[in-house]
């Protein structure tokens, strides 16, 4: 049963405190406001009103013994700070904390955050990615091993796996491939539904508009990605 | 060359036009605070300091032209809706919303918001998540179809790929093995560098300690989960 230590019940700690029992885990919630205490009491396993720079406190709940504890306090940098530190000397194994701008970031590592959220920097930047490169989406899966999603691209168009050689030319593992099937609705319109063809074999052949997951090394997606 | 409207120039929505900027779109940012837009003027393509809210204003600077539009103005709930409808009304294709609740965010969808964005919430359920299954990670590649990584199941330890048969007994392709390989350091230490193999072949056989890369339909995945 894993437990968790989620202190300051913002939206951010509040969010997070319901998906992880949610998802079956235990929180143990550290909130200084009575009024969020009061509000968020019988929805985590655990709601605590108490000042969480306050070594003492901590101890006495047990913080030690969590699998990880996440600082989730905005506005008060300070108090963000001094709680990492507080968490860094009572030997949490995992801190994750939420940080306010770049510099505060810097401060979190240095007193022993493992790990630093920008929740709206973080969000941004997937969703600018997303709308500049939206034929395309890449994954790192290990150092140098990237699986990619693309467009067919013009000159894979009516030739089948065998003949591209995918493996040969590009080092490429094609996983799947999407494909849009027309069908006649009742209302005699023309409407397309998703196939996907996985694993593909020697004769699948590609056709305009299929979309094709393939895994390949680092060094190849460039190439890919000038295709789209 | 793709282009963008921005609205507001809170955290999201500057984080948004910087990193559109930095992967080569252009951004046409209109702010309403004219100490913002003199604050950012130099960074984006155009700052522009106006009302969102003016349909006329928003009609002059073209915005039916844009690939797509942020609408990133969080406390004020009223100016995010009536901004949606009125980039509706113009017609602009894609429109993203920061949402601040779910009521919002379903307010925003009624009047023709595309996509609804909820920063702390969404990254909230994503650390959440990889805190409740750190040896497991789930992404859906296609409807019913899922990449999957997890640690070596123990039933799977020191066999090797051939006898596996993990395509026959779990419908899976395996697409990669990521190994710890020990060596010794110039102090004489143990230590591990991570090697990949991809893709493994019939031979490759799994010890303790590798994580596993496979594609699966959605419905086997329970099982794999459950080997973790
Ligand atoms: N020393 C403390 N100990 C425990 N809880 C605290 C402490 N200081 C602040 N908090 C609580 O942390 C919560 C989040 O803080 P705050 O609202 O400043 O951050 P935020 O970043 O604006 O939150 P949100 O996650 O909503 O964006 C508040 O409920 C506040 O009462
Ligand atoms: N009608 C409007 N037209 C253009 N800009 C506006 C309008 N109303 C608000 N803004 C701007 O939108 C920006 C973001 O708004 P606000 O600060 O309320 O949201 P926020 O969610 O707190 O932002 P953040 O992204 O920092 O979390 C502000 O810079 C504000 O001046």
């Amino acid at each position: 049963m894993r437990s968790f230590a989620v202190i300051g019940l913002g939206e951010f700690g509040a969010s997070i405190a319901s998906y992880i029992e949610e998802e079956g885990g235990e929180v143990i919630a550290i909130e200084i406001d009575p009024e969020k205490v009061r509000n968020y009491e019988n929805e985590f396993t655990s709601v605590v009103e108490a000042d969480a720079t306050d070594i003492e406190a901590l101890r006495d709940l047990g913080i030690s013994d969590v699998d990880a504890a996440i600082v989730s306090i905005g506005t008060n940098m300070g108090a963000s700070i001094l709680i990492t530190l507080l968490l860094k000397e009572l030997k949490v194994p995992l801190i994750i904390v939420k940080a306010m701008n770049q510099l505060h970031g810097k401060v979190l590592k240095k007193v022993g955050a493992n790990s630093i959220v920008f929740p709206e920097k973080d969000m941004a930047k997937n969703i600018a990615w997303r709308l500049m490169w939206p034929d395309y989406k890449e994954l790192e899966l290990a150092p140098g091993l990237c699986m990619i999603e693309i467009s067919a691209p013009k000159s894979f168009i009516n030739k089948n796996l065998g003949l591209l050689e995918l493996r040969k030319n590009y080092d490429a593992n094609i996983i799947a491939i999407k494909k849009k099937v027309p069908y006649i609705t009742e209302d005699q319109q023309t409407d397309y539904k998703e196939k996907t063809i996985a694993p593909p074999n020697a004769d699948t052949s590609i056709d305009e508009g299929d979309t094709l997951i393939l895994v390949c090394p680092q060094d190849k997606v460039e190439k890919f990605k000038n295709m789209t």
